[in-house]
């Protein structure tokens, strides 16, 4: 799965995810990439969130959606949100996975319970930014 | 505040040092960094933050190393059926598209769902009519494959002890695949 969040000059934000879904999967399974509010999730009013992990779990938390909602209506900072949603609710559901995010400030933050995750960063004048594991 | 911003992942997954060869983390950083450059391309032109996430995501669908696109997974009958949505924070719009097998951009195919159509959700043969309809790029299912995560595949269903699909039209010969890849492959993409 890939996903991106981006912040553009007149201070919008949007917010896609795409996916081959899972290995050997059967019966026409989808996961959370399609599913609004799950796996991808933009607003103006809090941010912009793209998923990637086991998908049954990010449809039943509306993963994206939730951070945003924290964000937006409960004040939390960006990366305080992220974490709530994936170190806390997804790993006690005992989902996993992780999340990229961006709110229209140009605050960014990742989470993911997994050992790595491959990801990247960006911000207008800055030094790009590319993590695989876990411990960098 | 910052006069655009860009984040992106690329998967999740049991992804650990030792794990990976040099060459193949070399690859993946180095596409981390072009998925970057595409989006700064288009948002550092006063571009807009849609037009960045096709962008990003075009490379990443066309890229063997990801799950999407050409490189995905397969699934139990041997298909490549690819998924993708996006979203407008602007304006609260969305499209997604699910189960489609000859749309070379997915990305492209949900934003069209959002901007084109009176829907968020199309899938499948009617969200691939939709996509000609519209003049979106198709490509032959053969397009997405490839032999690593082919033999990934069959390497599940013999676990699982389910029949092998047939080789899908199109697929280059076989080709042998080393083990420990096919292990790190399925350790590294198991998500969707």
């Amino acid at each position: 799965t890939v996903g991106v969040v981006a912040l553009d000059s007149d201070g919008n934000i949007a917010a896609g995810t795409s996916t081959g879904g899972t290995t050997a999967k059967r019966w026409g399974r989808v996961g959370d990439s399609p599913i609004l509010g799950a796996g991808t999730y933009a607003s103006n009013a809090s941010c912009g969130v793209s998923a990637t992990g086991t998908g049954e779990y990010f449809i039943r938390l509306t993963v994206a959606s939730r951070i945003c909602a924290l964000v937006e209506f409960q004040g939390l900072n960006l990366q305080d949100a992220s974490d709530q949603v994936i170190q806390d609710e997804l790993t006690a559901m005992g989902g996993d996975g992780g999340i990229v995010a961006l709110t229209p400030s140009g605050e960014i933050a990742w989470s993911y319970n997994t050992p790595g995750m491959y990801r990247a960063r960006q911000t207008a004048g800055g030094d790009p930014v590319v993590g695989i594991y876990g411990d960098e | 505040q910052s006069d655009w911003a860009l984040v992106i992942h690329g998967g999740a997954g049991v992804i650990e040092r030792g794990q990976m060869t040099a060459e193949r983390e070399a690859e993946y950083r180095a596409a981390m960094h072009a998925a970057l450059d595409r989006g700064e391309a288009v948002l550092e032109a006063g571009g807009s933050a849609l037009d960045a996430i096709e962008a990003v995501i075009h490379g990443m669908e066309d890229d063997p190393l990801f799950n999407a696109g050409r490189g995905a997974v397969f699934t139990a009958a041997g298909r490549n059926e690819l998924d993708a949505s996006i979203m407008d924070g602007a304006t609260l719009n969305a499209g997604a598209v699910a189960g489609v097998t000859q749309v070379r951009h997915p990305i492209s195919l949900a934003r069209a769902v959002m901007e084109r159509s009176r829907h968020v959700m199309l899938q499948g043969e009617g969200a691939e009519t939709f996509a000609i309809e519209q003049g979106i790029e198709m490509v032959p299912p053969a397009w997405f494959f490839t032999e690593r995560r082919w033999a990934s595949m069959t390497r599940s269903l013999e676990r699982l002890g389910l029949d092998l699909p047939e080789r899908p039209e199109g697929a280059p010969e076989l080709q042998g695949v080393d083990h420990g890849t096919l292990e790190r492959d399925e350790r590294e993409h198991r998500f969707g």
